[in-house]
């Protein structure tokens, strides 16, 4: 199957997303 | 015991593979055979998306913060951290030590690098660990076939990059059967420029 691959970039900008806070 | 499988929560981005974090402390008084080290070590929490990575990854202590003898751990759920694990037993890591300081910056680089599935590896990596010392710290990243150099080699270039390592930075590599011959997880390496 496809694998998901996610940059550090995209990772860090998950950091603060509304869904963590 | 049983736990609760951990998934995904509406909206939020599933991660390849679930991870556990563990952590572990050694009492100085005791020895460190396979017995202690099982005790010793902790499982403190799964997650399953890169949102409750970072929920659950925002309440721990920094590992540069971490004062004694003491390793964080994280690994692909189901995978214990020990070199006896079924996943392990063919396996070794790499290793970089880090001198005082640097322990929160790399550890976070490298968690970053393994739940992004950088290293292109397949399902070789197992997990990654940050060993807090007295004079150094160090890191590690753990996979499953020791003597596959297509894979090792690929696993240390991509650290070099995910981590921005200089080029002279020593890595060492270590089989977790030398490990458990020698019951020594950072003595008797094999030295790669």
């Amino acid at each position: 199957g496809t694998r998901i691959i996610y940059d550090r970039k995209f990772l860090l900008d998950r950091r603060n997303s509304p869904l963590t806070q | 015991g049983k736990r609760k499988t951990v998934t995904p929560g509406v909206g939020e981005h599933p991660l390849q593979y679930n991870y556990t974090f563990w952590y572990s402390r050694r009492t100085p008084s005791r020895p460190a055979n396979t017995q202690s080290y099982e005790q010793n070590i902790k499982q403190i929490g799964t997650v399953a998306s890169v949102e409750q990575f970072w929920k659950f990854y925002s309440h721990l202590v920094r590992p540069g913060d971490l004062t004694g003898h003491s390793d964080f751990h994280l690994f692909k759920e189901g995978i214990k951290p020990m070199w006896e694990d079924e996943a392990n037993k063919n396996g070794g890591k790499w290793i970089i030590r880090l001198r005082k300081g640097l322990a929160s910056r790399f550890w976070e680089n490298i968690i970053l690098a393994m739940l992004g599935e950088q290293f292109m590896v397949g399902e070789e990596i197992c997990g990654v660990v940050v060993s807090i010392r007295f004079q150094e710290d160090i890191l590690s990243i753990w996979n499953k076939t020791a003597n596959d150099q297509v894979t090792t080699s690929r696993i240390r270039d991509t650290l070099r990059r995910v981590l921005n390592l200089p080029p002279n930075t020593i890595m060492e590599y270590k089989t977790h059967n030398d490990s458990l011959k020698d019951n020594s997880s950072f003595r008797n390496t094999k030295i790669s420029l």
